[in-house]
Order: C-alpha cells, then structure tokens, then sequence
C-alpha cells in the first residue's frame, strides 16, 4: 500500500526512512 | 513596382534562435531593433504576460550575460554567429511562487528551469526532498495514476533524480520508480498545474533556490568568498558553504550599490554600519551583478507597493481561470 500522504515533514521522515535500508557506507 | 523596387524596401534583418525551457524559436529581426523589440516579441510568442522575472541569456567569452533592453541588439557584445543564439529564462525570483506567478505559462517555464538546476545538481536537494519532487513531477506530466496504464518501467525514460543522490543508494531503476510511484499515487486528483506549483512550494524553500552566486574577495584579508543575490537582498558566504550566509543584506537595509573597475561597495541604510567592499574577478561580472541588484530591489519595492492595475486584472483572471479549472477537473 502507498503510505499515506499526511503533511510534508511526515512525507519527508517516511522517504528518508525507507531510503535509509540502502544508503552506501560512505553516505550513511 | 518592380520586384527590385519592393526589394529595396524591406528591412534588413538577421536571424536570432531563442531557447526556452521546451522549445526553439527562430526570429527574423531588424538590424535597428534594440533587446526590448526582440524580447516583447519572445513574449507575445509565449503568450507571456509576467515578462519581469525572464531576460534572454547569452554565454560570451566563458561569462554569462543578459541582453540589455534599452540597447541595440547588434550594438551589444553578443556572439558573432548566425543564427545568433539566445536562452530565454528567468533571471528573477518570486519571494512566494504561489502569490507571485499568476499565469499557467509563467508557471510552467520556472518549473521546468528549476527541476533542471535540482537535477543538474546546480540547487542542493536532499535524497527524501528529490524523491517527493520527482513524484509531482511525474503527476504534472502522466496525470493521475492508473496502474492498468502506468505499468512498471514506464519512468525508465524520464531523468527524475540528480545523479548524486542515485549514487548515495543501493537501488535498482525499478527500486526507484517504485518508491517515485508510491508517492505519485498519493497525488490523485491533482491538475498539472497545481503539481507543477505544489513542485515550485517545495523548490523554493531550499537554501540555493533563486540565488546568482559569485566568486568575490574581501580586500581586508583576500579571503575567497561567495556573494548570493536573491530577491531578498545581498548575502555573504564562505566559499565552501553555499546554504547558510556569514552575512546578509536585506534590500530594504541598504542604501547604496556602486562600482569602479572590480570593486564593488555596498552601503547598508544605517549610516553607523560599515561599508562592505569587495572585489570580483572582471568588471564584466561587477556589471552583472549590479544589474541582478537592480533588479531583484526593483521588483522587492514594486511587491511591497499596492499592485498596479495590469497586476491587479492578472490577478483576477488568475483566480477565475483556477476555479474554472477545477470545476471542469472535478467533473471530469
């Protein structure tokens, strides 16, 4: 399911957070 | 009269190709015409009304300039080559797009020209803050999602992240366009135009947004610096931090902007408060950035007077056209 688009912080903390799994070494 | 005779009487012209943001135009133009005849005539081709925030750009020995208005166009030092070539962008920010740009067109060029500076890496945006841009402007250009339609891989043509961010994660294309996708789907019911303002929102709270940097030294100590004009005044950085001024000069704040040869001073409104002086690195780009201070002050005073009656009709229209929009959006 999409997440669920609530205010642009929310958004923005859910993108970073689903992002953070894959982020190369160097960049984490 | 003879074919010689009618001969004899056209003018004579030279071929200029303007630029935009998604198109080329080419112009037969006057040898006498002076920028202003050949950007108005831009603009009535555009259909552009809010022809105060654009110029036309031309690149001459490396450096960046805008064609002046008041000057003949072949009277200015623009590149001898035929047809001459010209970038038609803005050169001036809004202070708040959703007040400032009224037409859908004015709208749509700063849109455009601001995903290209994202994705050219020329504006820094963090990773989580491009994947929300990209997902408005996949809903400004396919509408709203439709899964029968938008089957995986159909984002594989469309650049939609800068390179750096793709470079930060492990993620496949498909990865990609999923995440991208999610959030598109969130955007159901919304117009391109208003996914294209809902991008400029956003755009426009990043630190680099609208501002024209420079390479400057202080006389004092010749430290490297940065000058930032924006539409709201002067800012001062280090040369390894673009984000957040060492110093800042708001317009209303200073009285004066004057320059000899590389120097250039600027004289804050409060007589007590030092004169800020320093040097660029050619008179060439000293005259470039007073008229970018020129400018952006002009139009900082001009918002902050009562609107004149073209804006004020602008602005009418503007609101009209919106909630026939929306009327005809949501009967669709």
């Amino acid at each position: 399911n999409p997440p669920k688009f609530v205010t642009y912080h929310k958004a923005l903390q859910e993108i970073r957070n689903s992002l953070l799994p894959f982020a190369n070494e160097a960049s984490s | 009269m003879s074919i010689r005779g009618l001969k004899k009487k056209q003018p004579k012209t030279f071929k200029v190709k303007v630029i935009t943001m998604d198109a080329e135009m080419e112009f037969s133009c006057e040898m006498k015409w002076k920028g202003k005849d050949l950007f108005d005539l831009v603009c009535r081709t555009l259909g552009l009304r809010e022809t105060w925030f654009f110029g036309l750009q031309y690149t001459i020995k490396g450096v960046c300039a805008w064609l002046k208005m008041e000057k003949k166009v072949l009277e200015q030092e623009i590149p001898k080559e035929d047809p001459t070539q010209f970038r038609f962008l803005a050169k001036f920010y809004p202070e708040k797009v959703e007040e400032e740009l009224l037409q859908e067109i004015t709208q749509h060029l700063f849109f455009l020209q601001v995903k290209k500076q994202i994705l050219d890496e020329e504006i820094h945006c963090s990773p989580e803050v491009t994947v929300l841009l990209a997902s408005y402007a996949v809903q400004a250009k396919y509408g709203d999602y439709d899964p029968n339609f938008h089957k995986p891989g159909f984002l594989i043509q469309d650049e939609l992240l800068p390179k750096r961010v793709l470079k930060q994660y492990q993620m496949t294309v498909h990865m990609w366009e999923e995440k991208i996708t999610a959030w598109y789907a969130e955007h159901r019911g919304i117009a391109r135009d208003e996914a294209e303002m809902n991008y400029l929102k956003i755009a426009q709270d990043l630190a680099m947004y609208g501002v024209n940097y420079f390479p400057i030294e202080q006389n004092k100590n010749h430290r490297d610096l940065l000058l930032g004009v924006d539409a709201k005044g002067i800012h001062v950085y280090s040369i390894n931090n673009r984000f957040s001024p060492n110093r800042s000069f708001e317009w209303s704040a200073i009285r004066n902007i004057s320059y000899s040869e590389k120097e250039l001073t600027i004289k804050p409104l409060d007589k007590k408060a030092e004169v800020f002086k320093f040097f660029s690195s050619q008179l060439k780009v000293n005259k470039l950035i007073l008229q970018l201070c020129i400018g952006n002050h002009d139009l900082f005073m001009k918002r902050r007077r009562v609107d004149s009656i073209e804006i004020q009709q602008m602005k009418a229209q503007a609101r009209e056209e919106k909630a026939r929009k929306k009327m005809e959006h949501q009967r669709l």
